[in-house]
């Protein structure tokens, strides 16, 4: 699953 | 960091770049539309506000800039320096029609209720939905000159790259970001139909894209 803090994509 | 994401990334600035210097070239901005720019703007203001809370790397903090700077020289020569060429007539979509239903689906569906998380949230939603007013204006107008096209493909490609960078994201890393995929996909099947009239006739071509 996705950490939703760390939005690494532009 | 993926060939993909990075190749994906590279479309998207080459598109920006091209409408920024369509414009300011011909200095003019008609068949462009200003509501889709100023979405657009929202969109990378909305999600880049961790610009200043979350380093992530160097490429990904310079393309923000990027971006930011860019979409807001555009939308500043479509409303002010080139605003006699604006064709507001023709640039006549309802944004508020987007905006709103963005706004709510972002407060309902997202991976945390905080400011940011939900800022981001609604940039995501704002994004798959920012370009239906030029592609209105198109249909409206009935053409669209070439360059505006190969604006419209390389966005269009971005998008479809962002797609296979998700899936190799998953395949690799085991990463899954539903609230973008779902979003993208959605975004991207708006590309469609541009893609195939581009394919079927700008390519041919026949220089300026004309809907039947």
């Amino acid at each position: 699953s996705i950490d939703p803090a760390r939005h690494d994509e532009l | 960091m993926n060939i993909f994401r990075l190749s994906g990334d590279v479309c998207h600035l080459v598109a920006i770049i091209i409408l920024f210097l369509k414009i300011w070239r011909s200095k003019s901005c008609a068949g462009i539309s200003g509501k889709s720019q100023l979405l657009f703007a929202l969109v990378f203001t909305t999600r880049y506000l961790d610009l200043f809370t979350a380093f992530i790397s160097i490429y990904n903090t310079v393309m923000k800039v990027v971006f930011l700077v860019l979409a807001y020289a555009t939308v500043s020569l479509i409303y002010f320096r080139f605003r006699k060429s604006y064709d507001s007539e023709s640039d006549s979509f309802r944004v508020e029609f987007l905006l709103v239903p963005v706004a709510g689906l972002s407060f309902l569906e997202n991976y945390s209720f905080t400011p940011l998380e939900i800022l981001w949230t609604f940039s995501i939603y704002l994004e798959s939905v920012a370009i239906l007013p030029q592609l209105f204006m198109i249909t409206k107008t009935g053409e669209a000159e070439s360059i505006t096209t190969h604006y419209l493909f390389f966005l269009g490609l971005y998008r479809t790259l962002y797609l296979a960078n998700w899936v190799w994201r998953y395949h690799e890393e085991g990463f899954f970001d539903q609230i973008a995929v779902v979003s993208g996909v959605v975004q991207t099947i708006f590309y469609c139909d541009f893609f195939y009239l581009y394919f079927t006739r700008v390519l041919r071509g026949s220089g300026k894209m004309t809907l039947p």
